[in-house]
């Protein structure tokens, strides 16, 4: 499903360039679950951003489904992202004016699916990771860890084929860490594509292959032996 | 040097009521090193920022260094939080629009220090987290981690007695979660006094004391014996 040729990314500030990505080469079948760890500023997130199409590598090739997103419009792009990626953000991206429930029923718009269908479908993505009784809070009046779960709620309600998750567990109790983490594996179990970054190894023996990023490359791509 | 009483925290949403704390009373003393742990939701960033001075009680007392935190005018409150406290914040709350430099000077810029000190503290703390080579970029020109260890860089830059640290690791791998306690716990034996959140259990063992909140009050305080 997923299958990137010499990724890079170079980032130009003045006259400086900061190399990002320096060829990524990975694989990834429908139904696989990925982990991938790597330092502070090991290229994760950046490699992210391209899987999911939300960033363009400055060279390679990135090829989803069989189809070369290079090639692919704006609109074909906003519209895989929509039907096919569920994506938790790092730094969660909600936005401040609204609701979690209205937050976790934004990209179901761009589905065009019927506004009770959103509503209901949110109501159970939040149910799913605990915040149901905080529906109504916007994200400055939900801790941490809620606003984290209510981006994971997000990526959740439209029902992807991958889910693309960056650090969903990093501001998370144990308790809490253990039930997102078991939702999904679930999903995972249904054949749903879930490709996760996470720093901590408890979280990475969750999925079924390990792989590890250092200075804009993988070192590291091997499969998790005790499961 | 902290003293609480029976701090409760209510917010009030419609005529809805959301208890966030629900009677904390500890004492903390110059020179120890806290760990709080608790469940997603648990108070432990609302109380942060009532130790922190940013944000006040529904009801009890908090007195801080012996002066009841209540009784503080606006600009006491201010000069004591520029002058004695560091704050990581959980969200690390950076001014988007300033480089990493200029964010880690700015609580600086209220003690009144001249341009080159605040200069010359700055580069010395991004120096310490690791980040001087990325001192000119904004914080969407860095990773998670980073903008985190930028959020940390400016809570030491001011020199503090006391630093009140909210997740500080959240975003990090362990090799550079491990760099950054070795700074808290440096700055501890110079008798600072830490107060730092964690969700991680190897996070909190470099602490010497761990209290752990649920629902909105500390239902365990003891002395950390592996050491
Ligand atoms: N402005 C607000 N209005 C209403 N409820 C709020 C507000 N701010 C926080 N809360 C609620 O107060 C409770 C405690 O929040 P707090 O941020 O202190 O939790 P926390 O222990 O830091 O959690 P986490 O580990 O997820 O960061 C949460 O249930 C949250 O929904
Ligand atoms: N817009 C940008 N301009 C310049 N450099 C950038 C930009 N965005 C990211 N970088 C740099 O690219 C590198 C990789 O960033 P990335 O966010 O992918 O790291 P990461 O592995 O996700 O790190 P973390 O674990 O801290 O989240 C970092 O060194 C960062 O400073
Ligand atoms: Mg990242
Ligand atoms: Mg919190």
């Amino acid at each position: 499903i997923i299958k990137t040729v010499d990724i890079t990314k170079v980032y130009g500030m003045g006259d400086i360039q900061v190399a990002a990505l320096n060829g990524v080469n990975i694989d990834i079948h429908q139904g696989e679950f990925v982990a991938i760890m790597g330092a502070s500023g090991s290229g994760k997130s950046t490699f992210m951003n391209i899987l999911g199409c939300l960033d363009a590598p400055t060279s390679g090739d990135y090829i989803l489904e069989s189809i070369p997103v290079a090639r692919m419009t704006k609109n074909e792009k906003a519209k895989i992202r929509s039907q096919k990626i569920g994506f938790v953000f790092q730094g969660f991206n909600l936005l401040s004016r609204t609701s979690a429930l209205e937050n976790v029923e934004l990209p179901m718009m761009y589905q065009g699916l019927p506004g009770h269908v959103r509503h209901e479908r949110a109501l159970e993505a939040l149910r799913a990771v605990g915040l149901e009784k905080r529906y109504d809070h916007k994200p400055n009046e939900l801790s941490g860890g809620q606003q984290q779960r209510v981006a994971i709620a997000r990526a959740l309600a439209t029902h992807p084929s991958m889910i693309l998750a960056d650090e969903p567990t990093g501001n998370l109790d144990s308790k809490t860490s253990i039930e997102i983490m078991a939702i999904f594996q679930r999903l995972n179990d249904q054949g749903i594509t879930i490709v996760l970054v996470t720093h901590e190894n408890d979280i990475a023996q969750y999925a079924k292959r390990n792989v590890v990023f250092r200075d804009g490359r993988i070192i590291k791509d091997m499969m998790v032996t005790t499961r």
